[in-house]
């Protein structure tokens, strides 16, 4: 998974 | 996206929906927070910086446009428009606001996963959303009469949070993602914070009163 995941998020 | 995302999202922006039917429609802003408003702004502007640096996806964006734009505009409908300014219940938001912005410098000063402007920026954004809905609280505990649009307006921003509990626990199990200790932290206190507010809520909900908090 992307590491910046959690920053797909609003 | 998994459905707790998106019903996430979708009561957030619910809630902003409902915030403006008040301001617009009743052209009032009595029993809400000017202080969170504005605390709102500076999380958005904070962590939408990536607006310029990274695309995700036209929905981001978009929901990204509409949450500073909506922020914006409710602070200045509430801070300018000559009618909804003189509902505005400035004697009862009197919660030190400047405080927190201090607390979750400091704290995403210390607290990061790097340290770059736009990623500290970011988890600056998440401390400060965290606890941004106290100035609110405060004064609803203050407020003699909250009518059921406040009511429905804070508890749907309280829902959002919860949801977004629950997009994380999905992705962890389902997405098979790593553990992010600063989102979901930050995320459960927010989510914590409601809590009281919850109870009374539904409370009022099922015995169809009229919500008070107990000072």
């Amino acid at each position: 998974p992307p590491s910046s995941y959690v920053k797909d998020e609003l | 996206m998994n459905l707790f995302r998106l019903l996430g999202d979708m009561t957030h922006l619910l809630s902003i929906v409902v915030l403006l039917l008040k301001i617009r429609t009743v052209k009032s802003c009595a029993g809400i927070s000017l202080k969170t408003q504005e605390l709102y702004v500076i999380v958005f502007l904070t962590r939408y910086l990536d607006l310029f640096t990274k695309y995700y996806s036209v929905y981001n964006t978009a929901m990204k446009l509409v949450f500073l734009g909506t922020s914006i505009g409710i602070v200045w409908y509430m801070r300018y428009h000559k009618v909804v300014k003189q509902t505005y219940s400035k004697d009862e938001d009197t919660f030190k606001h400047y405080f927190l912005i201090l607390l979750s410098i400091i704290l995403a000063l210390l607290i990061h996963r790097a340290f770059d402007v736009i990623e500290v920026l970011w988890t600056f954004s998440l401390y400060l959303e965290a606890v941004a809905i106290l100035p609110q609280l405060v004064l609803l505990q203050k407020s003699r009469n909250i009518d059921t649009l406040t009511g429905d307006y804070v508890f749907l921003l309280g829902a959002y949070r919860a949801l977004y509990i629950l997009n994380w626990v999905y992705r962890f199990l389902m997405e098979n993602h790593k553990f992010r200790w600063i989102p979901w932290i930050s995320g459960l206190v927010q989510t914590a914070l409601y809590a009281d507010f919850f109870y009374y809520y539904i409370k009022s909900w099922k015995n169809r009163e009229k919500l008070k908090l107990p000072a």
